[in-house]
């Protein structure tokens, strides 16, 4: 086990040394830190949730990494994120601020099962490890299971496609559980859901190629994160809603989020566009989430300074 | 625990519609194995495809015939794997 304080952030690891590194941070920061456990995996594995906050029930901050299981730079990112959060509230004018008034809920491994699977048996994995009935094969898309447009394009309906939407809306209790929690929260303004790769800033929709009614201030937002992005090392974002900059894409996460009332829903791809994919090699996994942070910074912000 | 020997990540650029059909109807046969990390969206847009290595030479010569241009993104995903997997175990140790 990693002995607590040197957590090799330049390095993948196992769901097991994530889950101790959580544990070490609530351990070093017991006032700020709690773990949550939301739900349990289709195989039963704990889906532990980061709370930050300095007290009451604040309106809170969603962030959730890993839904596809092999893109691995996003779960390091956000266990380097949570250790920054931690570590630097009450020196870090804005961390201190935002938290002080604002909670934060971070998922860093929302897929814990696709996880090990892509760390044991297959590194390609990306979806959930749930059986399907009637089928000999395995799991469904995560992020086409919400309840956001469910089954429509950009969706498959066949078991053993990749992108396979599964029987029904909130049919794998990793999706289930996060809606769950955040309709019991009540009081949710911001999601952000991380993933890899391709370096996009996207916000709703994706089931639907219109218009959002937020979609002059989303997008706003987003250009200005991006532009915090690219000041570190030149990383380059595009910007724009699921549809017009990838394809149109049924079940999604963001989706759900916005049309349950959270007006700022916001989904991540990051490094890189593909010379590594989802094999980015691990030197690049701190350049990554550091440059990733100027821009959840700039999008927390602007939550924190436009309440609704 | 799968391998992924001799699979390459062919980064391939349709250059129109019928092109992005073509690829479509590629990644619904099932004995090819596609696995389309980046799916083909739009026209003039790279999509990244791991094609087993029993595949290669049958999408490159499709790829090929249908005059769609593409290049090699990773040579051997093995390797990229094996290299990972090596940084892990050392960084465990």
């Amino acid at each position: 086990r990693e002995r607590s304080g040197n957590f090799n952030f330049e390095a993948y690891h196992t769901l097991d040394e994530i889950s101790q590194e959580m544990d070490n941070l609530v351990a070093k920061h017991p006032g700020l830190l709690s773990k949550l456990t939301i739900g349990r995996s289709f195989e039963k594995r704990p889906m532990n949730v980061l709370k930050f906050s300095t007290g009451g029930n604040k309106p809170a901050i969603w962030l959730d990494a890993g839904i596809h299981a092999r893109e691995w730079v996003t779960q390091a990112t956000a266990v380097w994120t949570a250790n920054k959060i931690a570590s630097e509230y009450g020196t870090d004018p804005f961390i201190t601020s935002l938290l002080d008034k604002m909670d934060i809920f971070l998922l860093p491994v929302t897929n814990p099962d696709g996880y090990v699977f892509s760390h044991t048996k297959n590194r390609m994995w990306r979806k959930t490890r749930s059986k399907v009935a009637g089928s000999l094969c395995v799991g469904v898309d995560p992020n086409r299971n919400w309840d956001a447009g469910f089954g429509g394009p950009g969706a498959s309906n066949s078991p053993c496609s990749d992108s396979y939407h599964g029987p029904s809306a909130n049919s794998e209790v990793e999706v289930k559980s996060i809606v769950d929690f955040i309709k019991s929260h009540g009081n949710v303004k911001a999601f952000i859901t991380i993933h890899s790769y391709s370096q996009l800033l996207m916000f709703p929709y994706g089931y639907k190629c219109t218009k959002s009614d937020s979609f002059d201030e989303l997008n706003e937002v987003a250009l200005k994160a991006a532009q915090s992005v690219a000041s570190l090392h030149g990383t380059k974002y595009k910007v724009g809603p699921i549809c017009s900059v990838i394809y149109q894409a049924s079940g999604g996460s963001i989706d759900w989020a916005y049309d349950s009332g959270i007006k700022y829903s916001f989904a991540f791809e990051l490094r890189d566009t593909g010379r590594y994919g989802f094999l980015l090699p691990a030197s690049q996994i701190l350049p990554t989430a550091q440059e990733t942070w100027l821009g959840l910074k700039t999008i927390m912000e602007h939550v924190r300074d436009h309440p609704y | 625990r799968e391998t992924f020997v001799g699979d390459q990540v062919l980064e391939v650029t349709p250059s129109n519609e019928e092109q992005i059909v073509n690829l479509k109807e590629l990644e619904a046969e099932e004995h090819l194995q596609l696995d389309f990390w980046k799916p083909p969206t739009t026209p003039g847009e790279t999509a990244h495809v791991r094609v087993p290595f029993v595949s290669v030479q049958a999408v490159k010569a499709f790829l090929e015939s249908q005059g769609i241009d593409y290049s090699i993104m990773i040579e051997d995903v093995q390797v990229l794997l094996d290299n990972e997997n090596d940084e892990m175990l050392l960084n465990q140790r």
